[in-house]
């Protein structure tokens, strides 16, 4: 028996709307310590990984590891039909071919329950190696989320260059080029408003804009986002969800032909 | 010009 209840149900919503935009379909794992998801898009250009931790939801039972596989957009189609105060329980029996959800009104008046269908994937799991990255900056979420959608009127790619003193982006087209650059900004009066840089050594990487745009999803689950780094290695776009986990993205960078 | 490259490149099926 698999039963995770959230009161905070829309962070819920929240989890789904940030992964949807990349993922058709994936596989919920359900653990004693918690959920996990591990996902490419179907191009294999970036991935997807998140973690509910169990101590994070108001009750949380896994007698034995369950593997959810789901349409994400059916999942979505019955998310919307839970309000944002609402409470929220995903129950599974043990080797169910189904999940249900259930939305509960804070005053427990109004009790749905959705049943949907679940599906069999072949995951594939990537090992995913801790790296020690030349440059992680954190900044605040919603001028990310910016900065990704003015840039990509001018261009398909974003360079990212990170140095000490701040971190520029850069966007080149058509139309001409377009530089924004953030100096590093401790000294604020909001923690979440902070820009700060951890550098090891320079690096300047170039990514696609669409994928950034579609991690950018995951802003109302986070004031901050952290960005790290690294010559030749995937960007990692991490937002972390308070007492409760994290929703990271992989982006493999484009490179000089 | 730039080419985009997927990330199997970098991380190993498990």
């Amino acid at each position: 028996m698999f039963e995770a209840r959230l009161v905070q149900g829309a962070l819920l919503k929240k989890v789904l709307e940030s992964i949807k935009d990349l993922l058709n379909e994936a596989t919920w794992e359900c653990a004693a310590t918690g959920i996990s998801l591990q996902a490419m898009d179907s191009s294999h250009v970036s991935l997807v990984a998140l973690n509910l931790r169990s101590d994070g939801f108001d009750k949380y039972r896994c007698d034995r590891n369950v593997s959810l596989g789901m349409n994400l957009t059916n999942m979505a189609k019955i998310m919307k039909c839970a309000s944002n105060d609402d409470v929220i329980t995903i129950k599974a029996q043990d080797d169910a071919d189904t999940v249900t959800f259930v939305f509960e009104t804070p005053n427990q008046e109004k009790i749905s329950d959705y049943e949907m269908k679940l599906m069999n994937l072949d995951t594939e799991h990537l090992g995913i190696p801790d790296t020690d990255y030349s440059c992680i900056v954190k900044m605040p979420s919603v001028e990310f989320q910016r900065i990704c959608r003015d840039l990509s009127q001018i261009g398909d790619s974003v360079v990212i260059s990170c140095t000490k003193e701040g971190v520029k982006f850069s966007a080149a087209g058509d139309l001409g080029t377009g530089n924004v650059k953030l100096a590093q900004n401790a000294n604020v009066d909001k923690e979440e408003e902070a820009v700060v840089i951890e550098m090891q050594e320079p690096v300047s990487l170039t990514f696609a804009c669409r994928y950034l745009n579609s991690f950018t999803k995951a802003t109302p689950l986070a004031p901050q986002v952290q960005l790290s780094m690294s010559s030749d290695v995937p960007l990692v776009v991490e937002y972390k969800l308070e007492d409760m986990g994290y929703v990271r993205y992989y982006l493999a960078p484009k490179i000089e032909d | 010009s730039t080419s985009q490259i997927t990330l199997p490149v970098f991380f190993a099926n498990q």
